[in-house]
């Protein structure tokens, strides 16, 4: 990827992985390969978009991305 | 909606609220009146009330911190999450946390205090979070828009699946937390309390609180507060029996004991301790005592006093031993003569109440000091 791209992704799997470790009890074991579509990382990536109504992709979209950025209350949204 | 786990939410309808500190971006009576404005919005759906209290413990515990505060899920700096709160329960059960590092205001710019505050209240009283994207719990931020009522009907379900629908008409609710003095409520039964004929079943302090108890009500007062709570006793504790007639509290053990009959019962705040009811003889009196006029504990002495017609038993703490023989009433309290209905401990003085006279009695002076009207500690 060129750097500003691949730091862009980067940035965006922190920030994703961070969300989900928050708000969707995922917690990372050894190497989650988030393009692997049964990756524990997608399936929580695809439980969050579904409870917020997005498209199920798995994918970190830019529709995924601009809902992790806004400000919200830091209560999980599943029963941890 | 959704909730909590097990459902978990508070047993009684009156819930007590205190703001530990302030953030400095607002200024405190802002603060106040958000947080009391926040909680009207779900008092005004349901028949829970809420109390301010403005030192010692409450049910819903309210503070403003930056980063990690003493709880497992800190705050991440500007934006992010901008507050949490804690699913009914003891200790931090019910509490609410915000982040400092937001710019709390009561307009539509920055974090809206009053806004976010009523979404953790829901929290604080069993709601979890809702996928519909026009609820309150509703877990992202949204805009903050004065001019609608935060609640929508998705909230309301979810509250009222909880705790039931309001008992008055909305805008009662939003007014005040306080209940109306219940003389001027339309039930008959319910005693006029600043009425001539006000007598009391048992009187007792309750974590910082008095409390009445007449019939099947109790009114909660605290010395600071000028109006009175009035509420069903069973509302408070479902399994007692609908009626007291003596209560004392233990402070030190955190523990209020409740007579009726030949049993009592020990509760903890609204929970009533395991193994209880127990019979009144366990205590150490004798088996022929059927119930107790009144009773109260001397703190300063470590004693407890049972009265009983004209004479009492004493219970000595520190030696774990019960008076063999009771004493005379108007011996060791001249000038308190026959029956007590009710009798409590406030500061240094014992206030007795016999029929429709109130007298506060000075321990170390061994005389009446005041002789007062029932209705003294409310406001008549």
């Amino acid at each position: 990827f060129p750097a500003g791209t691949r730091q862009n992704k980067e940035g965006g799997m922190q920030l994703i992985q961070k969300y989900l470790e928050n708000y969707y009890g995922f917690k990372k074991d050894g190497e989650s390969f988030i393009w692997k579509s049964d990756s524990p990382m997608t399936q929580k990536i695809k439980e969050m978009q579904e409870f917020f109504g997005l498209e199920v992709t798995g994918k970190l979209d830019s529709g995924t991305l601009d809902l992790i950025e806004k400000r919200r209350c830091g209560f999980p949204d599943v029963a941890g | 909606f959704s909730t909590f786990a097990g459902d978990p939410k508070w047993a009684k309808q009156v819930l007590t609220y205190r703001i530990l500190n302030y953030t400095p971006d607002l200024h405190p009576a802002d603060v106040n009146a958000a947080i009391k404005k926040a909680l009207s919005v779900w008092s005004s759906v349901t028949p829970l009330k809420f109390i301010k209290k403005d030192r010692g413990d409450a049910d819903i515990m309210i503070s403003f911190a930056a980063k990690g505060h003493n709880d497992f899920i800190p705050f991440d700096g500007p934006g992010g999450s901008v507050a949490h709160a804690y699913a009914p329960g003891k200790e931090f059960g019910g509490d609410a946390h915000f982040d400092e590092d937001e710019t709390w205001t009561k307009s539509t710019e920055g974090t809206n205090l009053f806004y976010v505050a009523a979404h953790e209240f829901g929290h604080s009283l069993g709601l979890f979070h809702s996928k519909d994207p026009n609820a309150l719990m509703y877990p992202i931020y949204r805009k903050f828009d004065p001019s609608v009522s935060p609640l929508h009907q998705d909230d309301i379900n979810g509250i009222q699946y909880l705790y039931g629908q309001s008992s008055s008409t909305h805008n009662d609710q939003m007014e005040s937390t306080e209940i109306k003095d219940p003389s001027e409520s339309k039930d008959p039964a319910l005693p006029n309390t600043c009425g001539p004929n006000l007598t009391f079943d048992a009187v007792t302090t309750f974590r910082g609180e008095i409390m009445f108890f007449k019939d099947k009500h109790f009114w909660r007062k605290y010395p600071a507060v000028k109006t009175a709570d009035f509420n069903l006793i069973t509302s408070f504790w479902p399994r007692l029996p609908p009626g007291v007639d003596a209560t004392y509290e233990i402070p030190e053990n955190d523990e209020t004991v409740i007579f009726k009959g030949n049993e009592f019962w020990v509760v903890r705040g609204d929970t009533i301790l395991p193994g209880y009811p127990q019979k009144i003889y366990t205590l150490g009196l004798s088996k022929d005592i059927t119930k107790i006029d009144a009773a109260f504990y001397n703190a300063n002495e470590g004693k407890t006093y049972y009265f009983i017609a004209d004479k009492f038993w004493r219970y000595d703490k520190r030696s774990h031993t019960m008076d063999r023989n009771p004493m005379l009433v108007r011996d060791a309290f001249p000038g308190i003569n026959g029956k007590i209905d009710a009798v409590f401990q406030y500061q240094n003085f014992f206030y007795f109440f016999c029929g429709r006279k109130q007298f506060e009695f000075d321990p170390d002076k061994k005389r009446v000091t005041r002789l007062l009207k029932t209705n003294f500690w409310f406001q008549c």
